[in-house]
């Protein structure tokens, strides 16, 4: 019709018709102003807008919506597959395994790492096919470390490993899944202190942990609201020792938890589980598009 | 030549972009930078300078201003005027969300304190978390102070207040109360803070936050003191006084999360924490911190 000629020409006069840097310009600034507000790096801001740019720019606008919201959409679901397509299994050796499932906690100091060993062991309780956990007490500088991984443990009828503070945490771990097989646990949780990847010491002390006993998983532990940071301290863990996957934590504040991006985008890892609460029952598995929205706000 | 916004926007975009780098919050960068964008427009640009370099020190010295503490931070004098007129304990609350560090710098206070001759108290008000109590019971024996705690369970505005009572009676200096940690957006956490403070009106109430914060950082900030300003059923409430930024020692030069704190609470950093350890409790150096977000 011709009307339907009119409103084509106008189009291709717009230059509405493809999405060109123009027609986005608007939408990519507010893209970059909610990821930044998000806590999302700002390197992995500015290479994700170029990599989409490069890609989006040049593709045809769909009938009946703006090229901005198109961006837009093609940003979010950028964002939603960096996070990863499906929610990703915790490691689960087979039942007729030789030795336990070892899944080894890192991170920063206050992070939740003590906390999510408990809310791990309550979530491998109450599987389908419910596992036998021990968790294990690494954390040996802390004070009253053990006593909180006991007292957590106790209030989820889980056995905890401890040998005090005087001993190191590699053989501490290594005596736990002597005691674990021993004893017919699936699976053995292994709490470490907090610990900066500066600290030469300590992150010698990490990997001689992991040495000591393998674990099928290492996942770091990452505080949500953590800013800027999240993407060098990621990437300085998974160099140092090489993670698996990460837990965020704290999710149940308001913090939009860009840092979620930043620990996939820099480790290629996957986010396994979110705390979402103090209590140990508040532990969920990770929603990769629910992230995706909750951090373009 | 005078300075156009012209000349001046693309400069302030960029220094905007690296405060944000450097972990300011960026609705306060985009402030400060405007702010200072406002003051050097249409002045005189000096011969040999650059824009750049024009800008740069209109925002040193923005940076700097707001981050040197209006009055003295140094509590000391404070706590001999109340020992010495009031005759009875000076009393410190700490607050602040999960994990920052406030049992810890609470610890590091109380070293720092008994270093300057004070006797203090601990209060063990965080009667939630597990192994909150045994953690300050191992630091007051390795500080060698009394610990005052009733374990777990009961309500920490009344422990508080007993604390005090027990502070009074065999004449410390200071009681240092440690609370749960909390959401800024948990009412209920939020009244029984607020419910502390009003019943136990304490000399000061030290936020604790962590450097790594990011954006966060404004909300926590002004979401705890409208708690305290909204739930606490006094004509005068008693706010945040100061700020304990923890874990400095781990955001290599991303400072920034002082300068969102501070902007937020118009309130000083009163230490900073570098460390794990009782000497790892420093004054802050505004020097120090404004070198490392203009660098
Ligand atoms: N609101 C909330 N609090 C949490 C969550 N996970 C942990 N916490 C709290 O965060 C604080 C720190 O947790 P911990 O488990 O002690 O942290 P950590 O990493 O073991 O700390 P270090 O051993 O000192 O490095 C505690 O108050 C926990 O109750 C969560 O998902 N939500
Ligand atoms: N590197 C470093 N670690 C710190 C600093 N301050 C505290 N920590 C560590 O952070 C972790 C948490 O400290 P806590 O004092 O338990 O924190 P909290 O705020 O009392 O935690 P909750 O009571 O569970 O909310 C511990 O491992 C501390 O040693 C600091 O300035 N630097
Ligand atoms: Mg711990
Ligand atoms: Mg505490």
């Amino acid at each position: 019709s011709l009307a339907g000629q009119m409103s084509e020409t106008m189009r291709k006069l717009q230059g509405s018709d493809k999405l060109t840097e123009k027609n986005v310009e608007s939408s990519v600034k507010e893209v970059r102003r909610a990821l930044l507000d998000a806590d999302v790096n700002l390197k992995v801001v500015n290479s994700l807008i170029k990599d989409v740019k490069a890609r989006a720019l040049g593709e045809k606008v769909l009938e009946g919506v703006k090229p901005g919201q198109q961006f837009i959409k093609i940003i979010y679901d950028e964002l939603a597959r960096i996070m990863g397509s499906e929610a990703t299994p915790l490691a689960r050796k087979d039942a007729s395994a030789e030795s336990p499932t070892v899944i080894l906690l890192a991170g920063l100091q206050g992070a939740g790492k003590t906390t999510a060993a408990a809310k791990l062991a309550l979530y491998c309780k109450s599987e389908a096919k419910p596992r036998r956990v021990l968790l294990c007490a690494c954390d040996v500088y802390r004070p009253a470390a053990i006593e909180q991984l006991k007292t957590l443990g106790a209030s989820i009828d889980t056995e905890v490993f401890a040998m005090g503070t005087d001993v190191e945490p590699e053989r501490i771990a290594r005596e736990a899944i002597s005691y674990a097989k021993k004893n017919k646990f699936d699976t053995v949780i292994v709490d470490t202190a907090g610990r900066q990847v500066i600290d030469t010491k300590l992150m010698a002390e990490l990997k001689r942990v992991k040495n000591s006993v393998t674990p099928d998983e290492i996942l770091l532990v990452v505080d949500a609201m953590t800013g800027q940071e999240a993407a060098n301290l990621t990437r300085a863990f998974n160099d140092a020792v090489g993670i698996t996957g990460a837990i965020l934590t704290k999710l149940d504040g308001d913090t939009r938890g860009g840092a979620a991006l930043s620990v996939k985008q820099v480790s290629g890892r996957p986010i396994k589980f979110v705390g979402v609460g103090e209590k140990v029952e508040k532990l969920e598995p990770f929603y990769p598009e629910r992230m995706a929205s909750r951090i373009l706000g | 030549s005078s300075l156009s916004k012209e000349d001046l926007e693309p400069v302030l975009q960029q220094f905007k972009t690296t405060l944000i780098g450097k972990n300011v919050a960026q609705n306060i960068a985009e402030k400060i930078v405007q702010s200072v964008g406002a003051s050097v427009e249409g002045k005189r640009l000096e011969s040999m300078k650059s824009v750049k370099s024009a800008v740069r020190e209109a925002l040193h010295d923005a940076l700097t201003r707001l981050l040197t503490p209006k009055q003295s931070t140094e509590v000391l004098a404070d706590i001999e005027k109340v020992n010495a007129i009031e005759r009875r304990p000076f009393v410190i609350v700490v607050c602040g969300v999960n994990g920052v560090g406030k049992s810890t710098s609470l610890a590091k206070t109380c070293f720092y304190l008994q270093k300057h001759g004070k006797k203090v108290l601990i209060a063990a008000c965080d009667t939630f978390r597990a192994g909150a109590v045994e953690q300050l019971k191992t630091h007051a024996a390795c500080l060698n102070v009394e610990l005052y705690h009733q374990g777990y369970g009961k309500d920490a505005a009344t422990v508080a207040k007993e604390a005090v009572r027990r502070g009074t009676e065999i004449g410390v200096d200071v009681v240092l109360v440690d609370t749960a940690g909390r959401m800024q957006h948990n009412e209920p956490l939020m009244r029984a803070l607020a419910k502390l403070v009003s019943v136990n009106q304490p000399d000061r109430i030290f936020f604790v936050g962590e450097a790594l914060v990011g954006n966060d950082a404004v909300d926590q900030l002004s979401s705890f003191n409208k708690a305290l300003m909204d739930f606490q059923k006094v004509p005068n409430p008693r706010l945040i006084d100061g700020i304990i930024l923890t874990k400095f020692d781990t955001i290599d030069d991303k400072v920034g999360a002082a300068v969102s704190m501070v902007y937020t609470t118009g309130q000083p950093i009163v230490f900073v924490g570098v460390g794990q350890t009782y000497y790892d409790l420093r004054k802050v150096s505004t020097s120090v911190l404004v070198n490392a977000l203009l660098r």
